[in-house]
């Protein structure tokens, strides 16, 4: 998965 | 999702397992400042609001749940197992929570991408996590002779830090419109507070003698 969404890191 | 962000996630885990792994087998907290733990786990429970409400991955909710459920256990442990407790340096581990909470909670409410409660907190959450660590230097540096494990707690969550600027550069360039400045400089802030320790760290490293903190 690669989403550029700001929040799909932890 | 790129190696540098994978290798961080991973160091980040490993920091906790670490953590787990002392305070499950040795059943001892010494060293470990339960105040840096409370407010990783209060951290995770604003950043992971979105838990409910957006699905990214697999991946990606299998590691907030692991991150949530080992913070809020790491703090039940130190504050109630029965042999655990005994071990906490409560005397030692004085940082109070709400000075760096307060700050953070107003900045959070000034500075923002949106201005909806979910991004507010997210924010906050961000902030926090920058200094969260600071309750937890201040008490390695009034331990005498830090142990193996805290150490490399303290050294894999700086690396995991570091892998994250990493990660943000390489987003930079091959993803378009990848601008986060709150989310950099947060990450940034907090990177740089383990640079003493990690000077300590190596330092102790290359000597091969006990990890010590100049008070």
């Amino acid at each position: 998965f690669s989403s550029a969404s700001s929040h799909d890191e932890l | 999702m790129n190696i540098f962000r994978l290798a961080g996630d991973m160091t980040h885990l490993a920091s906790v397992l670490v953590l787990l792994l002392k305070i499950h087998t040795i059943k001892s907290c010494a060293g470990v400042s339960l105040k840096t733990q409370e407010l990783y786990a209060l951290v995770f429970a604003t950043r992971y609001l979105d838990i409910v409400t957006d699905f990214i991955s697999v991946y990606n909710t299998v590691m907030k749940l692991i991150f949530l459920g080992s913070s809020f256990s790491i703090v039940w442990y130190i504050r109630h197992h029965r042999v655990v407790r005994r071990s906490y340096d409560k005397d030692q581990d004085t940082f109070r929570h709400y000075l760096l909470m307060i700050p953070c909670m107003l900045l959070a409410l000034f500075v923002h991408e949106k201005f909806t409660f979910k991004e507010v907190m997210w924010t906050f959450s961000l902030y926090l996590e920058a200094v969260a660590i600071l309750p937890q230097l201040v008490l390695l540096q009034r331990t005498r002779n830090i142990d193996n494990l805290t150490g490399q707690y303290v050294f894999l969550l700086g690396a995991y830090r570091g892998l994250y600027i990493f990660n943000w550069i390489y987003r930079y360039f091959t993803e378009p419109h990848f601008v986060h400045w709150i989310t950099w400089i947060a990450g940034v802030v907090q990177t740089l507070l383990y640079a003493d320790f990690f000077y300590y760290y190596f330092e102790s490293w290359k000597n091969n003698v006990r990890l010590q903190l100049p008070a």
